[in-house]
């Protein structure tokens, strides 16, 4: 996967409150794979959504119109 | 920042790898937007 | 090694994906969730427009959001045909004047004991 474990690792310490806290390779990968599914949903809905408006190139109006909907299924 | 930029490149390797496979072009802009999105999440 | 980007990584990142200041767009960002029933003291923080900062807009396209938006690999959640159909509702009401149709098809169904 392209996200390494480092950096999913680093994300998730952001938000932890105690630097601690351990987080399984397992559960890393499970995260990257989750984050590849978000951000391969949200280009290939935009890419959708510019070519139903026949659009040559996706611009940042074409996520702008998926986006509630997709926040909204993640 | 760092990690910022760490997290816009994967998602721009994978968005390139995305568009390439639908022979789309995508913005700067939007690999950025969808970045940014990503890191919120 | 570690999750920072490589010499070679930071050239491609700095060539192909990051914004300039000579952009038109040189920074994206996503509106502040504000919860209004809790008035804590970052509320007060409304962005203001700055020139070159793109805050990516969840209403904009509101009017486009009576109907799904095709999937993926991740169809849509309960929540969002929800939203979805909460959208049409509103845009079925939109140009009602006065009379409110919703209330009329539901008034005759209201037994007072059930809210007294």
């Amino acid at each position: 996967s392209c996200w390494s474990q480092e950096l999913v690792s680093k994300l998730l310490h952001l938000h932890f409150k105690d630097d601690k806290t351990k987080v399984s390779g397992d559960a890393l990968l499970l995260i990257a794979q989750l984050l590849k599914v978000f951000v391969v949903e949200a280009t290939v809905r935009s890419i959708r959504q510019a070519q139903a408006e026949d659009l040559p190139c996706v611009d940042v109006e074409q996520l702008e119109k998926v986006l509630p909907q997709l926040l909204l299924d993640f | 920042q760092r990690l910022k930029a760490a997290v816009h490149y994967t998602v721009g390797c994978l968005c390139e790898e995305v568009a390439s496979d639908k022979e789309v072009q995508l913005s700067k802009q939007t690999i950025a937007a969808i970045s940014e999105v990503t890191f919120r999440q | 090694k570690d999750w920072f980007l490589s010499e070679e990584e930071f050239k491609l990142w700095n060539r192909l994906y990051r914004l300039r200041d000579s952009d038109e767009i040189k920074e994206i960002t996503l509106p502040q969730v504000q919860f209004l029933s809790f008035q804590n003291e970052d509320n007060g923080l409304t962005q203001e427009p700055t020139t070159g900062i793109h805050q990516l807009s969840l209403s904009e396209w509101r009017l486009w959001q009576d109907h799904p938006f095709p999937t993926y690999q991740v169809d849509h959640s309960d929540r969002c045909h929800h939203f979805i159909s909460i959208m049409q509702m509103i845009e079925g009401m939109r140009h009602e004047e006065g009379e409110c149709s919703y209330e009329l098809e539901i008034k005759p169904y209201l037994q007072m004991e059930d809210v007294s």
